[in-house]
């Protein structure tokens, strides 16, 4: 289970 | 962005800058693993095809655009530049890195956010990722000199490691809904394989010595 949202890390 | 991950995402440009610098100036790729080369370049490959299809911020979309133009650059530079080529120890870096490549794609086929192309591919490159630099390991093992730039290129991705895992656990209490298991566990595999390798690392360094990793 993930948090929301795109994947705004490098 | 917080100061965790914006000294992080230093750490890594420096690290990769420093690699670049030393091959196209001293011509030599010496002590330097193409196997580990190459998964980084399918790594970003794979992680940042979301360049065309969202947008985050001008600085993410540059740094992806840096990591991906790194990569493939050193990754050429030791495969076909006349002279650099020649000083690639081929017959010292001998980890098979394919099969490194199948069991995480599997991972990532069975252990996802969700089940999209892009998403498996991104978790790919996580798990790819966290054991990408197991060739360069066993390379530094092999080869008699740990020369400064590679160990700098090494002990600056560590460092890279270190600050994301700041950088969590400062999301984690400063933002809501942020949780990300996938990430976090393929990054603490990540640097536990760094953390030892700092160990014996440093250990050579203080006696200067050969540098010896346990089989």
């Amino acid at each position: 289970n993930q948090g929301e949202g795109p994947h705004d890390e490098l | 962005m917080n100061i965790f991950r914006l000294a992080g995402d230093m750490s890594h440009l420096f690290s990769i800058l420093l690699l670049l610098l030393k091959i196209h100036t001293i011509k030599s790729c010496a002590g330097v693993s193409l196997k580990t080369q190459e998964l980084y370049a399918l790594v970003f490959a794979t992680r940042y095809l979301d360049i065309f299809t969202g947008y985050i911020s001008l600085y993410n979309t540059l740094m992806k655009m840096f990591f991906l133009w790194s990569s493939f650059t050193i990754v050429w530079y030791m495969r076909y530049h006349n002279v650099v080529r020649r000083s690639y120890d081929k017959d010292q870096d001998t980890f098979r890195h394919y099969f490194l490549i199948l069991p995480c794609f599997i991972l990532a086929l069975l252990v996802h956010e969700k089940f999209t192309f892009l998403e498996v591919l991104w978790t790919f490159s996580l798990y790819l990722e966290a054991v990408a630099i197991l060739p360069q390991l066993v390379l530094l093992q092999r080869t008699r000199n740990v020369d400064n730039l590679t160990g700098h290129y090494v002990f600056f991705l560590g460092a890279y490691r270190s600050f994301y895992i700041l950088n969590w656990i400062y999301r984690y209490f400063t933002e809501q809904n942020y949780y990300k298991w996938i990430t976090w566990i393929s990054g603490l595999v990540q640097t536990a394989l760094y953390a030892d390798f700092f160990y014996y690392y440093v250990k050579s360094w203080r006696n200067s010595e050969r540098l010896q990793l346990p089989a």
